[in-house]
Parts: structure tokens; C-alpha cells; sequence
């Protein structure tokens, strides 16, 4: 399993219209100015998957994250993310090798998630997600300026990440 | 339950003892800080630099803590292999050397899992296999696609 | 007690458009969340960089921040001007052209206070009257002072 | 006022022997490698100038700033850092050009602070300091890696800092 594709539409500040970034497997580097976007790719791959608390993704309510320049209006004021795993080694559950999971959040925070482009609901991907190890709670994600947080974690929570781990 | 811990525990603590050494030449692990009650207590982690002694991860320096915890977030790797790794920034406070020095690992460990990293310096950019540059234009952002290791040297936009 | 309040806030405000807008070209502001209850409601800061619209400090990118919260503290100046400053790494985020935009800055405020700076990036170093080494030797701090630009270049120790 | 001189002994990194910074007034930088000493010489100034949060200085209580690598003792086990001023504008209201605070720590924990090598204490070093803005609450100190912080206060954290410095 890896990062296939993200498709990006109307979510922080990707416009109204699709953007797309392939990635490939092995190391891949994301750089450019300050302010140009970075953070907020990786906050459209975790939106995809689920993450629900707004403070990961640096804003203070979920609707916030729908892009808000105006001008950009061609469609809907809503968000969209989706990201394509290669799951040609089948470690999600699911029997395609590529898997697509969509979320979309429209103007009133109403969420639909997509599996394969079918309507289904969270807890179904974050089941999914969680089976292949890709899942939220992974400890796979290290926002910015947190890195070292981790080694200031007390005794008691590195006992608990642990724990949550088995 | 507490032998599945203790499993862990060891798988984890092998896994920093192998990484850090190979990443620092220096050592680090893990102590249980009472083995007869382990649900009630902690867990200490414990870094020793090269000519330096020993010291717990929560009071050596900026740089240093990065690279403690980017072995355990690894060496965690052990118990549930996560299949990609999202790091934004993580070599902020990190000078040449170690910067160098972590690109070298997460180079190795990408034969196994996926990592996507936001990154200014240059011995990430070196190391990746595709370059990602974002550009805003009127505050939207804009992504293109650098195949060569020459990354977009960042203009004041 | 309010009118002292409020006239501390509007020279606040006001040196900080001042040095946002020399240092990015861009517009920053305070606003009163509500002026009939200031001393129960907050101060909301607001950070408009060029070709972008305007946002509260708290949702802009970590860049971003940075340059917004130097140009808070240096503004607070106003009030009480401090003799000195102790900055650690605080340009850890930024990119070359905002490094450089910062520097310039603080190379200009140093003419009214002292700025001690610890940083690794080129841009701060080529513009200190000073440059100071520092460098371990089994564990313990040596210090050496380098009167010329050209800092002492990070080797691995 | 600036600060032109900090001797350091027994403090964190640092031996059991003085080690001199000299400083000059306008823009200074202080580089090296990761672990060198850098923000260990800024935890030095505002120890002497009484800060007495252990988490300021990255301990977990104040007697571990005693450097506590063996082998290189040749004195008593004890830290002490010396601040000295440039008090030529009488910023400081001492009448002298050079203001020097001292501030010693013995491994019981106890401090000892002179005033230009005169015993006094920590609350009229304070008081002195205030005077001059030069004191702790100033808000002119910025730690490692919490610079973004600022930009994260909450308004009533912003108001209130504001209020602080009236
Ligand atoms: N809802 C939104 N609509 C449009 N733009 C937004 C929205 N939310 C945030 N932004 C903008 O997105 C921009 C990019 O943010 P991001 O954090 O991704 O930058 P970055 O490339 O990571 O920068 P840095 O190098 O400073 O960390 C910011 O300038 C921010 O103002
Ligand atoms: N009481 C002590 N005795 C001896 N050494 C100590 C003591 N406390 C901390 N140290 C050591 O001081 C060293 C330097 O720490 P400091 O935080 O000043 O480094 P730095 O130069 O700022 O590095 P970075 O670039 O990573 O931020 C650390 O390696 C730490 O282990
Ligand atoms: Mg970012
Ligand atoms: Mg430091």
C-alpha cells in the first residue's frame, strides 16, 4: 500500500477546480515558499481519511478547511479530497488494486464519504484504514513544529503509545 | 496482557537501539520504570550521544530530541508497519550533519513504506525520488512536478 | 484605566502595520473584539500578505506565523522597549526570502537594541556584527568568537 | 543597556571552569552544531536575571542545570552564571557603567545573587530590572521552537499581554 494520487478540490487553498499530485513509493520530497500550500496537502491526505479534529488541521471549525477566496466560484462551495492507495498487495480489505477513498464537505459541514465511488460512511474507512495499518492513530503523521514534542512525551505517555499500539 | 506488552516493549526497544546507533553512533533505549507494576508506571527513554553521557529524551537539545524521536516514531515501525508517513518539517532544528544524517535513514526505510515529506532543506531534496513544488498564485496553490533532483529553488513570489 | 488601555493598544496597532507592512509588503492590524466590554473580550490580530486575503494569525501557515509573531514582539516595543532580545531559532521555518526579510529587520531595530540570535541559517549570520561558535568537546560547551562574516562552518563533531 | 559579558561555570553544558562570552551591542548571532551549547548560553542569561521555571530552561527541576558530566570537577558542585550590563545610559538604576548580577547555585538547591559582587536577592535583582524593561516578563525572550506560538494566542491572551506591559 502506498500514496497513489491526491485529488484536491475547493479545500483550504486549492481552488475550485481539481488538483491533482501523483506521488510514487519510496521517499518524496514536497517543497516552496512560505504559505504556498505544503501543510495543506497533508492536511487533504488525513481529511480524506477521516481526521475530524480541526485543530490537526490548523483551523477552528471543520468548515473553515472549504476554500474561501473569492472569485474562484465555478462549482459548489464545497470540499473535496480523495486519495487513491496502490493496494496492489491487498492490505486493505478491499479487492481493487487501486483504492479511492473520497470525502466531501459542503457549506453546512455535511461529510459523504466514497469508497470506489460508492456512498458509504466513516467508521467504515477508518475500519478499513485501521486493518492496513494506515489508519489515523498510527503515530504516522508528524504535523509541523510538533517533532519534538514527541521526545518530550512523559514516561506515562510513551507507556500509553505503546499500549495503543498492540 | 502483560506479556503481549512486554513483547512490544523489547521489539521496540531493539528496533531504537539498532536505528539510533546506526543513525548516531551513539545509544539509545528503553527502561521500564517498574517492571512489577508496568500499567501503573512509565516508560523512560534514555539517549546518549557520542562522548556524551547518557541522558532521558526530554533534556538534551532541540536538534537532538528530533532525531530521538524520529527513531521511536521508526522504531514503533516494528509493532504496526504503517505503510506511508507523513512528516511536515521535521528537520527544522536540524543542522547540516544530522539533516543529512536523517535523509540517509528515511532514504533506507523507504524501500519498505512511503514517505511523504514537506521539507526546506536541501539533503531531503537531494535524496526524494520526485520533487513536489507548490506555488501560490492569488493566495491558491498550485503543485508541479520536478523529475530531476533539482529542486525549484524557492523564489520570493 | 480603559483610555490607558486603549491608547497602548493604537500605538500597538500602529507599529505594527508599520513594520508587517515594511517587512512583507503586506497589511497587519488589531481589532477589538468588542470596545464597549474590552477588559472581557479579546483582540483579534489580523495578517493580510500580498495577493492574499486577510486572516487571523491563528490559521495562517507556520511560516507565516513566524514573521506575523516577530512583528507582535517587536511591536509590543512600543510600550516598553527592552534594552535586548534572546531569539532561539526562530527563522527555523522560514524560507530564504522571508529569512532574508527578517534579517533585515532585526538588522535594522539593533540599532535601538541588542539582539542575541541563535540561528543556522546563512541570512541571519551574514548580517551580525558578531559571530559566536560554539562547539562541544566530550560533552562540555567551548565558545569562540569569530570577528569576520564567515561563520564557522557546522561540521559534524 | 546591552549586554557585553556573560561568564558561565557549572552551568548545563558548560564545565567547572569560567567560560566567557563577550557580546557587543546591535545584531549578534550564535551558531554550531545541534547539542553544542547554543540555547544553553541563553538559559544562562536569564537564570542569572532569577528566572526560576525549571521548563524555561528545559530541566525538570532546577538542580539539574548543575552540568553534571564527572570528571571535570575541580571546584564545588555548583552552578553560577554572571550578566554583566552595559549600564552607561543609567537605565538600570545603579550608579555604575557596568551593572553585573550574579546568581550562584549550590547542589542543595540554594541561590546566592550579587549585585556588582555584593550579596543581595533575587527580588531586588527583579525590581532593578523591571525598571529598565529589561526584566523577565517582557516577553523579549523566545525559546526554541516556540516562536509560532505567538501568532496561536487566543484574543483574551492577547489582550492581556498587552495589559501586562501597561
Ligand atoms: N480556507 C482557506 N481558503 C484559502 N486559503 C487558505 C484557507 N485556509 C488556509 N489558507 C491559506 O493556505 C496557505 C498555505 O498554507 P500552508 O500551511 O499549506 O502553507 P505551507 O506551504 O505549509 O507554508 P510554510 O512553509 O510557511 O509552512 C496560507 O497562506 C493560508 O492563509
Ligand atoms: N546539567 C547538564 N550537564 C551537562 N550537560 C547538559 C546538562 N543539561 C543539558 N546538557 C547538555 O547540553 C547540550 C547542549 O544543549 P543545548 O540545548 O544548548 O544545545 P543547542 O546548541 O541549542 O542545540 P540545538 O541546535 O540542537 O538546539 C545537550 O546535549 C544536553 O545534553
Ligand atoms: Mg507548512
Ligand atoms: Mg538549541
Amino acid at each position: 500500500v502506498h500514496v497513489k494520487k491526491v485529488e484536491i478540490f475547493g479545500f483550504k487553498s486549492f481552488g475550485f477546480k481539481n488538483t491533482t499530485v501523483n506521488f510514487e513509493p519510496g521517499l518524496v520530497s514536497i517543497s516552496g515558499p512560505n504559505g504556498s500550500g505544503k501543510s495543506n496537502i497533508l492536511d487533504a491526505i488525513i481529511f480524506a481519511m477521516g481526521e475530524n479534529k480541526p485543530k490537526v488541521m490548523r483551523v477552528d471549525k471543520l468548515r473553515s478547511l472549504i476554500h474561501d477566496i473569492e472569485g474562484n466560484r465555478r462549482g459548489p462551495r464545497m470540499a473535496r479530497s480523495s486519495v487513491h492507495f496502490d493496494n496492489s498487495d491487498r492490505k486493505i480489505p478491499v479487492d481493487s488494486d487501486t483504492v479511492e477513498i473520497t470525502r466531501e464537505m459542503d457549506e453546512n459541514g455535511e461529510n459523504t464519504y466514497y469508497l470506489n465511488k460508492k456512498p458509504t460512511n466513516r467508521s467504515h474507512i477508518l475500519d478499513l484504514l485501521d486493518m492496513a495499518n494506515a489508519g489515523l492513530g498510527q503515530l504516522n503523521a508528524v504535523q509541523q513544529g510538533t517533532v519534538t514534542r514527541i521526545s518530550e512525551f512523559t514516561s506515562e505517555e510513551k507507556r500509553k503509545t505503546i499500549e495503543d499500539l498492540i | 496482557k502483560r506479556q503481549t506488552f512486554l513483547d512490544a516493549f523489547d521489539k521496540v526497544d531493539k528496533e531504537i537501539r539498532l536505528i539510533f546507533n546506526k543513525m548516531t553512533g551513539g545509544n539509545a533505549w528503553l527502561e521500564l520504570q517498574n517492571e512489577d507494576d508496568i500499567f501503573n508506571s512509565g516508560i523512560s527513554y534514555l539517549i546518549q550521544f557520542p562522548n556524551k553521557p547518557k541522558r532521558e529524551s526530554t533534556s538534551i537539545s532541540g536538534g537532538e530530541k528530533t532525531l530521538a524521536a524520529i527513531v521511536f516514531v521508526l522504531a514503533l515501525q516494528k509493532l504496526k508497519p504503517s505503510p506511508f508517513y507523513l512528516f511536515d518539517e521535521v528537520d527544522a532544528h536540524l543542522d547540516a550533519p544530522n539533516s543529512e544524517k536523517l535523509s540517509k535513514i528515511l532514504e533506507e526505510r523507504s524501500k519498505e513504506s512511503q514517505f511523504i515529506m514537506v521539507s526546506l532543506k536541501d539533503s531531503v531534496v537531494q535524496k526524494a525520488k520526485l520533487i513536489y513544488g507548490v506555488y501560490p498564485k492569488n493566495g491558491v496553490s498550485h503543485v508541479v512536478t520536478y523529475k530531476d533532483k533539482r529542486a525549484p529553488s524557492v523564489k520570493a513570489s
